[in-house]
C-alpha cells in the first residue's frame, strides 16, 4: 500500500492511498483502501492515510477515527493517531501517516516498521522504515 | 499563518531489521525522491488534492512498492488494484477496486470524484469507466514483479502446510522487505 496526505499553508487538506492488497488474496477481496473512512480521509480537520491489515482498519474505521478525535476529544494530531493506531486492532496490523490544518504531521504504527517520509514548511524533515530510523 | 506540510508511506509490516541493502535502498531513494516530488509541488502552490495525486501515481509507478507496478497477487495469480482520494475543503472523494489494467488507479479514483456523483465505482464497471476516459491502461504483465510471483509462491506452499492439517512447523516465509498485508 502507498498513500500521501498534504496541506497547504492555507489549511486545505487531501489524502490518497492506493494498493495491491494482500498476497494471496481471495479474488473479488476490497480492503480498507478505497473505503473512505477506513484506509483514507479528510475533512478540514485532517487527511489520513492508513496501511495494514484491511479487515481491522476496516473495522476500527481508523482514518475517520483520528478525525473524530481531533474533533470531539480536542486531541493533537500526534495523540489522536497514536490512539488510533492502538486501539485499531492486534500488533503489527495499523500504520498510519496524517497532516492537520495547522501543519502538524504524525507517522505511527503498531508494527516493526513503515516506509515513511514528511516536510514542514519550518523545516523538519523525516524518512525511515523502523521505529527509531 | 499555517505551514504546509507534507507526508507519504510505501506500506508498512514486519519489515525485517536486517533487510539486505538491495531491498531497502532502493525504497529509500524512492522515499526521498517522492518526498522531494511532493514538497516542490506545494511550494509552486499546487493544491494538495493536485500534489496526493502526484506522489501517489509516482509510487504506483515504482514497481517495490505494493500499487500499481508491483502490486501483490491474489491467489488466482491476477493483480485487483484499489484506490482512493479525499479532498478534506468539499469532502468530495472518489475510490474504486478491483481494477485489473489501469496504470495509476489513484486517478482513476480522482475522476469518480470529478466526473460522477458516485463515490466507489467497482471491478468491470471501474475498467469500463476508465476506457470511457481515455485512462492509461496496460497488459497484466506491467503490474506483475518476478518478485511477487515469488512472494505469491511462498504464501501458497505455506497455505498447503495449513490446509493439508499436518503438524510440521510451518517454515517461516521469508520476508521480501515488506508487509504481505500491503
Amino acid at each position: 500500500t502507498v498513500g500521501c496526505v498534504a496541506v497547504d499553508n492555507a489549511g486545505n487538506l487531501a489524502a490518497a492511498t492506493s494498493t495491491g492488497g494482500f498476497v494471496n488474496k481471495m479474488v473479488g477481496r476490497v480492503g480498507d483502501t478505497p473505503l473512505i473512512g477506513a484506509g483514507t480521509y479528510a475533512n478540514q480537520i485532517c487527511a489520513v492515510s492508513t496501511t495494514g491489515k484491511g479487515e481491522e482498519i476496516i473495522r476500527g474505521t481508523v482514518a475517520r477515527e483520528v478525525a473524530a478525535l481531533m474533533e470531539y476529544k480536542g486531541l493533537s494530531l500526534a495523540e489522536a493517531g497514536a490512539y488510533a493506531v492502538d486501539q485499531s486492532g492486534p500488533k503489527g496490523t495499523c500504520g498510519l501517516i496524517a497532516v492537520s490544518a495547522n501543519g502538524e504531521v504524525t507517522m505511527p504504527f503498531n508494527s516493526t516498521g513503515m516506509f515513511r517520509a514528511c516536510a514542514t514548511e519550518d523545516g523538519y524533515t523525516e524518512i525511515g522504515i523502523w521505529a527509531n530510523n | 499563518m499555517v505551514g504546509w506540510a507534507i507526508a507519504l508511506h510505501g506500506g508498512g509490516g514486519e519489515i525485517p531489521l536486517d533487510l539486505p541493502d538491495e531491498r531497502r535502498i532502493p525504497r529509500e531513494i524512492a522515499l526521498r525522491h517522492c518526498l522531494d516530488l511532493g514538497v516542490s509541488a506545494l511550494k509552486s502552490g499546487k493544491s494538495p488534492l493536485d500534489v496526493v495525486e502526484l506522489v501517489v501515481r509516482e509510487l504506483e509507478n515504482h514497481p517495490d512498492f505494493n500499487a500499481g507496478k508491483g502490486s501483490v497477487l491474489t491467489a488466482g495469480g491476477t493483480v485487483e488494484m484499489e484506490a482512493s482520494i479525499m479532498d478534506g475543503k468539499t469532502k468530495r472523494c472518489g475510490a474504486v477496486m478491483g481494477l485489473t489494467t489501469v496504470v495509476n488507479p489513484i486517478s482513476l479514483a480522482r475522476l469518480v470524484m470529478e466526473k460522477t456523483p458516485h463515490i466507489n465505482l467497482a471491478f468491470d464497471a471501474a475498467e469500463a469507466f476508465a476506457r470511457a476516459h481515455g485512462v492509461e491502461t496496460a497488459e497484466e504483465s506491467h503490474f506483475i514483479t518476478p518478485e511477487n510471483i515469488d512472494r505469491l509462491k511462498q504464501a501458497k506452499e505455506f497455505d498447503r502446510v495449513q490446509l493439508d492439517y499436518t503438524m510440521p512447523t510451518p517454515k517461516e516465509p521469508e520476508s521480501f522487505g515488506d508487509s504481505q498485508t500491503g
